[in-house]
């Protein structure tokens, strides 16, 4: 039987010029690595589900990347995370939304896929879940770095949003 | 945000979405990722993983749109394709990833660049930017 994995790390107005080589190189590793790591667990027999969220876990623990470790800033300078898998065997689903200092917010809704009679909880229920269960929690500085607390800085000077990758002068009001 | 689809070797598909939102975001905004149907879906027949400007996402509820699609007979590309096209119209930006039940992966886009690799036992490996 076949199998295939793809995955993204955000879209944005990035552009050719603005990615230095060095970064160009940076992303393209993250996303290899995550790629190689992913399509191991398929050839080994691994199923879907435990594919995507080992996937989308590795990203999460990227710094380069809007999820889990990279998450950006909101208004008030804290990193409010979602996530949320699904599984097209059975429909089964778990999501989770405005959750902080959760180290891994996939591994978070898949624990409410398989552990919950709800499929979506948020904030600090959510959080509460996720300590019943020993989901790992991480400080504030694990989630900081120079990159989104600049980007925070700047879209707060301009009241402004921005996307996950997005050079500072591309904004959303 | 970052996002995977996958289709195993027991012919199961699956899709996971995370992300830390919009940076300065207020008011405890939540955008596509978290809601089923909007920025992650899978069903039998396809996995779909969603990534851009979240609201268009919701309000096309662009996931299960390409399920629906698809399901309906449009090719997995045209599927995907028409629905960003549908977000594009109403002036969103972003992209998704798809995998369906044959392996066939789609990775449409509107923005200048979307990170995304791809794999599998009959596709070589890739990585790209823009």
């Amino acid at each position: 039987m076949r199998y295939t994995l793809a995955l993204h790390g955000g879209a944005g107005t990035l552009l050719p010029e603005v990615i230095t080589p060095a970064e160009r190189k940076e992303f393209t590793q993250a996303l290899d690595d995550a790629l190689k790591t992913g399509l191991e667990l398929l050839k080994k027999g691994s199923s879907a589900v435990e594919t995507v969220v080992h996937t989308v876990a590795k990203l999460e623990d990227c710094p380069l990347f809007n999820a889990g470790r990279g998450s950006v800033f909101s208004h008030d300078g804290r990193h409010e995370m979602d996530a949320a898998v699904m599984n097209g065997a059975d429909r089964k689903a778990g999501a989770v939304a405005s959750v902080s200092g959760v180290k891994n917010p996939v591994i978070l809704a898949r624990t409410i896929m398989e552990h919950c009679p709800h499929v979506f909880l948020s904030g600090a229920g959510a959080e509460e879940f996720a300590r019943l269960h020993e989901i790992d929690f991480e400080s504030e500085k694990w989630f900081y770095t120079r990159h989104r607390y600049h980007q925070w800085q700047v879209a707060k000077a301009d009241n402004a949003l921005l996307l996950d990758h997005t050079p500072d002068d591309v904004k959303y009001g | 945000t970052v996002g995977a689809v996958a289709l195993d070797v027991h012919g199961q598909l699956a899709a996971a979405t995370s992300t830390g939102g919009l940076t300065n975001k207020k008011f405890g905004r939540i955008g596509d990722t978290p809601l089923i149907g909007c920025g992650t879906y899978a069903d039998d027949l396809v996995a779909v993983s969603c990534t851009g400007w979240g609201e268009f996402f919701i309000r096309t509820v662009a996931a299960h749109q390409v399920a629906m699609r698809h399901r309906l007979g449009e090719t997995l590309q045209s599927a995907c394709h028409s629905v960003i096209d549908d977000i594009e119209v109403l002036g969103g930006d972003g992209g998704l990833i798809a995998v369906n039940v044959r392996g066939e992966i789609s990775m449409p886009f509107n923005t200048p660049g979307m990170y995304r690799a791809a794999g599998g036992s009959h596709i070589e490996s890739f990585v790209k930017i823009f």
